[in-house]
């Protein structure tokens, strides 16, 4: 699961 | 048939934004699409999950570090066009 991965995220 | 083709989907910022997430991982190309709110402008506009960003308003974004494809929604101002693929054309 890509999520558990992610190290950046921003809302748009 | 398994369809690879790259979807453009144009949305309105709503109340709340466009209603998606931006994501990367460090260490891995491509930035994807989370946390469509159910209902928003992305969603309404085809937007899906675990989709990679190709093109912002026209723009090829494939080689762009992640602050500058964010930037390039944020200026973008109430229109936003995006081309985007899945996971597994990608």
């Amino acid at each position: 699961n890509m999520i558990s991965l992610v190290t950046q995220k921003t809302k748009l | 048939e398994v369809n690879n083709k790259p979807r453009i989907c144009k949305m309105v910022k709503g109340p709340s934004g466009f209603g998606f997430t931006v994501n990367m991982i460090k260490n891995k190309p491509g930035l994807f699409i989370s946390e469509i709110q159910n209902g928003g402008p992305a969603d309404a506009a085809g937007l899906k999950d675990n989709d990679f960003l190709v093109e912002v308003n026209g723009v090829n974004v494939l080689n762009e570090p992640y602050e500058k494809v964010v930037t390039r929604v944020q200026d973008s101002g109430d229109e936003l066009t995006l081309l985007v693929c899945s996971k597994d054309a990608y």
